[in-house]
């Protein structure tokens, strides 16, 4: 690790690869054979990390970035509902994605309308997206509101999402005009606590795929109580905290160390034939405990 | 079998010799053979929970024990696995014999906060040993 100034990072993959001389400096540890460093350069994110930081005490680190509780709260959750207890993917929902990556905005600029007819909030957000590896690709992209209203709000709520991209002119510019816009129109119905996703993989796919590091958007939320189809007339702003969106990415990695289920399920449909196994804990794929031996089991 | 439980009886009068289940199974699945053992983390005990929010508890297993001379009818072994056994039995003991290993994994979600402050959840292959095999 006290050698980390001299490990370049491996463009393509995003792992951390140490450059030919340096590896005679690196932590014991690393020093693989020339014809295993390509191993250790696949090692899963996760190992590599861990390796590196096993040596760390995790006082020395740079500082880390607290993440915004409820986003912590929003990926806990979706942990819950992806994994069972003993942390092994769940096999019965078929999502596709591997990887999902909630990013809070980096920085933002406000824009608050005097209009009191309207609640409208109008932010420019600044994502930045370093950490998406090359071999994660993009499935879904999801703004993520969080409303925190005190009461239950009884009627429905209709409300006006824009959206544009905004291209910065010189660099350093905060607050970059518009290039191109979409509009949504959402009607939902807000609970006491509620997180709304407004999918914008549409609006966002062509510069996720082009690999853009930063994404500047201004979203403009303009939101109203009461339900169209029955008054023309949209009446009752609503004095709501607006939280700043998140952005979800739901990412497929395609990278070796990580979970492809369509490749398990194949395979494990391709050898339905098991060797016989003495096993003393009768651990099956799927993580729970069987009981009895698989003699018994077999019998 | 009488003759020899009299003298066994005479020897070590604890284990009852008619305890057919545990003869059984002594004789079926001899000790110390490869098996999957239990072995279970807490990233706290690593002081890595403060970026590893879940899971708490990691279970990655191990495999361990001695590899019978004629493998492949119980661990799917391939025949290699035989032939190995006989090349350090009968022509050079430096080969070394068949190992336990893992034959089989599961793999484990996780989720962490990377060092932006992003917050990522993935789900990575292989992570949790689940069957041994002799090779």
């Amino acid at each position: 690790p006290h050698s980390r100034d001299h490990v370049v990072s491996d463009e393509t993959s995003g792992f951390l690869v140490a450059p030919e001389g340096a590896a005679s400096e690196l932590n014991p540890l690393l020093q693989l054979p020339k014809s295993m460093r390509r191993g250790y350069a696949l090692l899963p994110p996760l190992l590599k990390v861990l390796s590196d930081r096993g040596n760390q005490d995790w006082g020395s680190e740079a500082p880390r970035l607290q993440p915004d509780s409820r986003a912590l709260r929003y990926m806990k959750r979706l942990y819950k509902m992806s994994a069972t207890k003993e942390g092994i993917p769940k096999d019965n929902n078929s999502h596709l994605y591997n990887t999902v990556r909630l990013f809070t905005p980096c920085s933002e600029c406000k824009h608050r309308h005097r209009d009191l007819k309207k609640d409208v909030h109008s932010v420019d957000l600044l994502f930045n997206l370093d950490r998406v590896t090359a071999l994660e690709h993009l499935l879904k992209s999801v703004l993520l509101y969080s409303f925190d209203t005190p009461a239950p709000i009884p009627s429905p709520i209709v409300c006006v999402c824009r959206l544009s991209v905004k291209e910065q002119e010189f660099s350093g510019q905060v607050c970059p005009s518009a290039s191109h816009s979409v509009a949504f129109r959402l009607h939902f119905q807000v609970r006491k606590r509620k997180w709304v996703e407004v999918d914008v993989t549409s609006f966002l796919q062509p510069l996720i795929a082009t690999h853009r590091r930063d994404i500047h958007m201004a979203v403009n939320f303009t939101c109203l109580m009461g339900d169209p189809q029955h008054t023309t007339k949209l009446e009752n702003p609503i004095n709501m905290a607006l939280v700043p969106p998140s952005l979800l990415l739901y990412l497929n990695d395609t990278s070796e160390q990580a979970y492809h289920r369509w490749n398990s399920l194949r395979h494990r449909r391709r050898n339905p034939a098991r060797p016989r196994q003495r096993n003393s804990l009768r651990v099956s794929p799927m993580g729970d405990r069987g009981t009895g031996s698989t003699q018994g089991k077999r019998a | 079998a009488r003759q020899r439980r009299d003298e066994h009886l005479k020897e070590a009068p604890a284990t009852p010799p008619y305890n057919l289940s545990d003869y059984f199974k002594r004789f079926l699945f001899p000790q110390n053979e490869c098996e999957l053992h239990n072995f279970r983390l807490s990233f706290s005990q690593l002081k890595w929970d403060r970026w590893i929010i879940a899971p708490h508890r990691y279970s990655p297993q191990y495999c361990k024990g001695d590899c019978p001379r004629v493998v492949g009818h119980r661990y799917g072994s391939p025949v290699h696995t035989m032939v190995q056994n006989i090349i350090y039995e009968k022509l050079d003991s430096s080969v070394p014999k068949p190992s336990c290993v893992p034959a089989e994994y599961s793999p484990l979600s996780v989720l962490t906060i990377e060092p932006d402050g992003s917050i990522v959840y993935k789900e990575y292959e292989d992570m949790i040993a689940t069957k041994c095999t002799c090779r």
